[in-house]
């Protein structure tokens, strides 16, 4: 399979920047 | 007036993000802990108002939950 970035995964403690590009 | 929509009031959209994420994923991690991440990184995708239904109906997380693992599942198959 494809290893796309996606989903964005949310860690607590740590700044979400969602699906902003990097 | 909600407490959870006072939460948002003072804080900037960023971080209203961060404080909506921090609490959806301590609801997701109790129902499936190993895939608390990802969903909640797919959920915080949507409006900030629907996150927040979400926090206060857990019916109505449920259901969003159930179609976040639905499109998790055909994303990886």
């Amino acid at each position: 399979g494809s290893s796309i970035n996606w989903p964005p995964e949310f860690h607590p403690g740590v700044p979400w920047k969602g699906l902003q590009s990097i | 007036e909600s407490p959870a929509t006072s939460i948002l009031a003072p804080a900037p959209s960023g971080d209203q993000k961060q404080m909506l994420g921090e609490r959806l994923f301590c609801l997701i991690q109790t129902m499936l802990p190993s895939l608390a991440a990802k969903i909640t990184g797919m959920l915080l995708e949507l409006d900030n108002l629907d996150v927040l239904h979400m926090l206060e109906s857990p019916e109505f997380l449920r259901s969003k939950v159930d179609e976040a693992v639905a499109v998790l599942q055909d994303h990886e198959a």
